[in-house]
C-alpha cells in the first residue's frame, strides 16, 4: 500500500489575490508532488494541501518567504490512516466472531 | 441489513452485498440495475426506489464519484437503508415515493474506490490509462460536457483535476449521461462529495448566473438550515464558482444544462481537521444531517413541478 508516513496536510490562508496566485504557482511545481485537497480559490477561503515529507521544507519555506500563513491540519497522514485501518479491522474481527 | 454496521467503512464487495440484501428484503420498493461497467470491468450499479408507475419523475442521488471521499459512500449506504425504513412511516418521504422514483448510485467510481482500499487510500480519479502518459486516471468531476476543457480543470494527466481526452471519455461518467438522457424525466440531481461543508448549485465553469439562480439559492438556504438544525453543522451555499472556485466539466453544470433544474452538489463534513479521513464515528451524524437537506430538496422538487 502507498505509504504516507511524514505527509502533512497544510491549511493555507491566502490573505489577498496575490497570495492566492502564489499558491497557484505551487500547484504547478510537479516535482513537489503536492495533492491539493481544497484548491486555491478566493482570498480568505482555506486551501488544504497534502505535502509529502520530502517536500515539506520547500513548501513551508515558500509560504513563509511570501508571508503566507498556514497551519498544520494533519501532522502525519499515515497515523490517521493507521487508525482508520485499525477501526476497520476491529469491526471485521467482531463481525467474524 | 438491520445488523449491517453503518458506522464503519466498507469495501466495494461489502457495499454491493449490502445492496443485494436491501433488494432482497424490499423487493416491492427497491431494485438494482446496472448502468454500465467501469474501465477495469466492474459493474456500475444503481438502486431504484419506486412504488410503481411508468417512468415517473425522478430524483437522482450519487455518492463517491471521488473515490477517496469515503464518508460519501458510507452516507449513501445509510440513505438507502433510511429510505426503506421511512417509507410508510414518514409522511414526507412516503408522499415523495408515492409520486416519484429515487435513484441512488452509492459507488459512482468503483475502480477508484477499490483502489483506495487496496493500494492508495487517497486516490481520487478513475483508473483509466491515458495514452502517452505514465499517469493514470481522470477526474470524473471534470469530464462532463459542460464547459469541458475550459479553465478550472487541468490538461495534465498527472493532475488530480485532469479533465480527460474528451467529454464523457470516462465510462463512469458516460454511463450516467446515457442513463439520464434515456430516462428523460429526472427532476432533481444531487451529487455528493466531501469535504468543506458546502451546498452548491450551477455554474462552476462560468460566472454567468443560471436563470434559476434565485430559486436555487433560496432552496439551498432552506436545505442547509434543515441540515444545521440537527447538530449545528455550518454549511455555506452558493454557485460553485462563487462558493469555491472555477471548475469546468462538472457534473451538475451538465445536468442543469440538460434541463434538470434542481441540480446540486454537496461537500459534506469537515471544516479542517480530518479532510477525507473523517473518523468512522462521524458517518452516521454526517448522513443524518445530510438526509435532512436531501429531504428538503426532494420535497421541494415534488411540490414545484416544472
Amino acid at each position: 500500500k502507498e505509504d504516507f508516513v511524514g505527509h502533512q496536510v497544510l491549511r493555507i490562508s491566502a490573505a489577498d489575490e496575490a497570495q492566492v496566485q502564489k499558491v497557484t504557482e505551487l500547484e504547478d511545481l510537479e516535482h513537489l508532488k503536492l495533492d491539493f485537497w481544497r484548491g486555491p480559490a478566493q482570498p480568505g477561503s482555506p486551501i488544504d494541501v497534502r505535502v509529502p515529507f520530502s517536500s515539506t521544507q520547500a513548501v513551508k519555506v515558500f509560504l513563509e518567504t511570501h508571508g503566507i500563513e498556514y497551519t498544520i491540519m494533519i501532522d502525519d497522514v499515515q497515523s490517521l490512516l493507521d487508525e482508520e485501518q485499525e477501526q476497520i479491522f476491529a469491526f471485521q474481527a467482531r463481525a467474524g466472531t | 441489513t438491520d445488523t449491517f454496521n453503518y458506522a464503519t467503512y466498507h469495501t466495494l464487495e461489502e457495499i454491493y452485498g449490502f445492496m443485494d440484501m436491501l433488494v432482497a428484503e424490499h423487493p416491492q420498493l427497491v431494485s438494482k440495475f446496472q448502468i454500465g461497467s467501469t474501465y477495469e470491468g466492474r459493474p456500475i450499479y444503481v438502486l431504484k426506489f419506486s412504488t410503481g408507475g411508468n417512468n415517473r419523475p425522478a430524483i437522482w442521488i450519487d455518492t463517491g464519484i471521488h473515490s477517496r471521499e469515503w464518508v460519501t459512500q458510507a452516507s449513501g449506504i445509510w440513505f438507502a437503508k433510511k429510505i426503506t425504513q421511512d417509507y410508510g412511516q414518514d409522511t414526507s418521504l412516503t408522499t415523495i415515493l408515492d409520486n416519484m422514483d429515487i435513484f441512488l448510485e452509492i459507488v459512482t467510481n468503483p475502480d477508484g474506490f477499490a483502489f483506495t482500499h487496496s493500494k492508495n487510500r487517497l486516490w481520487r480519479k478513475t483508473r483509466s490509462i491515458t495514452a502517452g502518459s505514465a499517469c493514470i486516471g481522470v477526474d470524473p468531476n471534470r469530464n462532463w460536457d459542460a464547459g469541458f476543457g475550459k479553465a478550472g480543470a487541468s490538461n495534465n494527466p498527472c493532475s488530480e483535476t485532469y479533465h480527460g481526452k474528451f467529454a464523457n471519455s470516462e465510462t463512469e461518467v458516460k454511463s450516467i449521461v446515457d442513463f439520464v438522457k434515456s430516462h428523460g424525466n429526472i427532476k432533481a440531481f444531487i451529487s455528493i462529495h466531501s469535504y468543506s461543508q458546502l451546498l452548491l448549485y450551477p455554474y462552476g465553469y462560468t460566472t454567468e448566473q443560471t436563470p434559476d439562480h434565485n430559486e436555487l439559492d433560496q432552496l439551498a438556504k432552506d436545505a442547509v438550515t434543515a441540515l444545521s438544525s440537527l447538530y449545528g453543522t455550518k454549511f455555506k451555499y452558493g454557485s460553485i464558482i462563487k462558493a469555491i472556485y472555477r471548475a469546468s466539466g462538472g457534473t451538475i453544470d451538465w445536468t442543469y444544462n440538460q434541463g434538470i433544474k434542481y441540480s446540486y452538489t454537496f461537500e459534506l463534513r469537515d471544516t479542517g481537521r480530518y479532510g477525507f479521513l473523517l473518523p468512522a464515528s462521524q458517518i452516521i451524524p454526517t448522513a443524518q444531517e445530510t438526509w435532512l437537506a436531501l429531504k428538503t430538496i426532494m420535497e421541494y422538487t415534488l411540490n414545484h413541478p416544472y
